[in-house]
């Protein structure tokens, strides 16, 4: 079948990979039965590429789902949302076709043009979401004491929280440590 | 606020709160949580004024203790009698409430994640009644312990016996090797004085199986540990330090017969053991608690990257082009390779657990009937999703920590505390490789079911297509 550079498309390339996958792990299976080992044994041998073939029907199922629920329930959202809603599947499936090339080299039409036109869409994703990016996450709609970050809170007081969090540490209470009378000192005077 | 936030907000193309009230699952929702999470983080005593990283290990858990009465009360008072159901789940689906009062987790976890659904999954009718008065008034508190020193996922390798004695009408719990103590449940060490135990049963000579018992641990009074019961506390590990997980060994330590919990299996008084009608019927709760596992991954995950990506718009550093000034560290296409995605499957996890949740009610409701056609293929993909999503959500916390540069190696920016909370994901509730090995045992199934023509469940159909078309 022909690669397809649509979600949809990537979706289908994403099943084939499973099936793919899962019809090697059997033949694997039963080459090693064929040699003489037993169904346990054979399981066994074969169960890095089981692990690998689980991984791909999970991607394509979660992909496959993150598509679907999006049309389902984005219907009534604002133009602008629904559009981003429907960007971020776009280049979650972008990205997983990027991680997975050598999967999908292996088992789809794939080319080197339609890679190359994936990167490019991806760079331009990034690029559209960027402005959007802090809108995002402050959707999320966590408080500052659930986020309990100095990083992350909504004023973006990274810097002064950073230091009133560190003058809370224990050791910032006093400005000499016991340790350098006990130990530093008789060290340093070559006392010990 | 930071002049490059207030920017920020201003640049955006869409409506904030609309996206929010889509994540909650509506306006109401959206309301409901706020209110609940304003109530509750209100309470005085809640929030830490010194940060946990300072405390001793012993004087964590005893903070978490305090806090977690606290916080109990709290939840207690803040719940709107009002609300349906169903309106209760959406208040608390997207909350992330223990998390931010406990930056390690409660020593109450286990109580109401797993005691209680425990309960309710194996006790008989009249215990049900007996135990969940207990237990949701919190007269008692309890956890659950399968898992042992030498056994975890693998469950018909626990060692732990309970031998039932027809004379005395009761059953002998014993650890007999150092293998079979339980280790790991949360709350065990010093919080719990009750614990549902799966342990392999014996009864007139002949092995039953594992079965689940209600266990008194400590007495009620003085919370020592009752004769003939062993406990203590693992230790310290890479997060989770303040649930409280322990080890647990018996002595020879005798139970009453109605302390089995007898839904799905009894042993009478004689000794005779009546087998569960299906064994199937125990799947619903390990379920749910994946469910409830790929959900959790979404929201942890949405907070580590709000915490990257607002700190991405406040830093400033290098120099994309020369004397132009540092950019936001979010203007480099690398830090938002790094960021966007992991917003992106915040959502992605979050849609896939709700369908999950739809389903899990769905093949409930069907059991209830007598029907389990669906329940293997509801098994098959949660299984896979408890185990990539847990998989992607600590990859990619990890990758929202490094994203932050040195400052986000600080216990302050709690970005090593979610990473040390998704990453426990990848091993409880079933080790992530076994568990895709379970899902592949399905795929296996359903592909030569494919090649001998036969129909496939609807989540795995797509295999069928290639087989056809050769």
């Amino acid at each position: 079948q022909k690669w397809d550079n649509s979600v949809d498309g990537i979706i289908k390339g994403f099943r084939r990979v499973a099936t793919g996958k899962v019809a090697s792990a059997v033949a694997s299976m039963k080459k090693y039965i064929k040699r003489g080992l037993g169904p346990e044994d054979a399981w066994n041998m074969s169960s890095v590429q089981l692990v690998a073939a689980s991984e791909a029907h999970c991607r394509a199922f979660i992909l496959s789902t993150y598509r679907s629920e999006v049309d389902r329930t984005t219907g009534s959202l604002s133009e602008p949302l629904r559009r981003l809603m429907n960007e971020l599947v776009q280049l979650y499936a972008i990205y997983w076709t990027l991680e997975k090339l050598g999967d999908l080299l292996l088992y789809t039409s794939i080319s080197e043009n339609d890679i190359r036109e994936l990167q490019s869409t991806y760079e331009d994703l990034l690029g559209r979401i960027r402005p959007n990016a802090v809108g995002l996450v402050d959707a999320f709609d966590f408080s500052d004491q659930i986020l309990n970050s100095t990083l992350g809170a909504y004023d973006g007081r990274v810097y002064e929280r950073l230091m009133e969090e560190a003058l809370k540490s224990p050791l910032n209470a006093e400005p000499v440590n016991q340790s350098f009378h006990k130990y530093l000192k008789p060290f340093m005077q070559g006392k010990l | 606020v930071n002049e490059d936030l207030l920017s920020e907000r201003k640049k955006c193309e869409f409506n904030v709160e609309e996206l929010t009230n889509y994540l909650d699952g509506g306006a109401k929702a959206t309301e409901n949580r706020r209110k609940l999470e304003r109530k509750v983080l209100s309470t005085k005593g809640l929030i830490d004024n010194v940060p946990e990283e300072f405390l001793s290990h012993k004087e964590k858990y005893e903070n978490a203790v305090r806090k977690a009465v606290l916080f109990y009360k709290a939840m207690k008072d803040a719940e709107d009698p009002n609300l349906s159901e169903q309106e209760r789940a959406n208040t608390t689906y997207r909350s992330l409430l223990p998390s931010a009062v406990f930056k390690d987790n409660s020593p109450f976890t286990l109580h109401v994640a797993m005691f209680i659904p425990a309960i309710l999954g194996h006790a008989d009718e009249e215990q049900k009644k007996y135990w969940m008065n207990r237990a949701s008034k919190m007269e008692i508190i309890g956890t659950y312990a399968q898992t042992e020193l030498g056994h975890g996922t693998f469950i018909r390798g626990l060692e732990t016996t309970a031998t039932y004695d027809s004379k005395t009408e009761e059953f002998v719990m014993h650890s007999p090797t150092l293998t079979s103590y339980k280790w790991w449940p949360g709350s065990l060490a010093h919080t719990a004085n009750y614990c549902v135990v799966m342990a392999h049963l014996y009864s007139q000579g002949k092995s039953c199986g594992i079965q689940p018992f209600i266990i008194q641990l400590r007495d009620e009074e003085t919370h020592m540990p009752l004769p003939g019961i062993k406990l203590g506390e693992i230790g310290a590990k890479l997060g989770f330090n303040t649930v409280n997980n322990g080890f647990l060994g018996f002595e020879n330590h005798r139970i009453p017969r109605n302390r089995m919990l007898m839904k799905n299996a009894q042993v009478l008084k004689d000794g005779t053991f009546r087998k569960s009608p299906n064994s199937k019927l125990t799947y619903g709760t390990m379920v749910y608690v994946r469910v409830v596992i790929v959900n959790g991954m979404a929201n942890q995950l949405a907070r580590a990257v709000t915490i990257a990506v607002r700190y991405s718009a406040v830093r400033r550093q290098s120099e994309l082009k020369p004397d132009a000034g540092e950019p936001q560290i979010l203007d480099f296409v690398t830090q938002q390779h790094k960021l966007f995605i992991a917003i992106a499957s915040s959502h992605a996890f979050s849609l896939t657990a709700k369908w999950l949740t739809r389903m899990y009610y769905k093949v409930t409701a069907d059991l209830e009937k007598g029907n389990m056609d669906e329940l293997p293929e509801l098994h098959a993909i949660a299984c896979c999703l408890k185990a990539v999503t847990s998989w992607d959500t600590s990859a990619m916390t990890e990758r929202c920590r490094t994203s932050c540069g040195g400052h986000g190696y600080m216990l302050s920016s709690n970005l090593p505390q979610i990473y040390g909370l998704v990453t426990a994901a990848v091993t409880y509730e079933g080790e992530n490789t076994v568990l895709m090995l379970q899902t592949a045992r399905s795929l296996v199934k359903a592909f030569e079911q494919a090649a001998a023509g036969k129909p496939l469940s609807p989540t795995m159909s797509y295999l069928s297509e290639k087989i056809d078309k050769k």
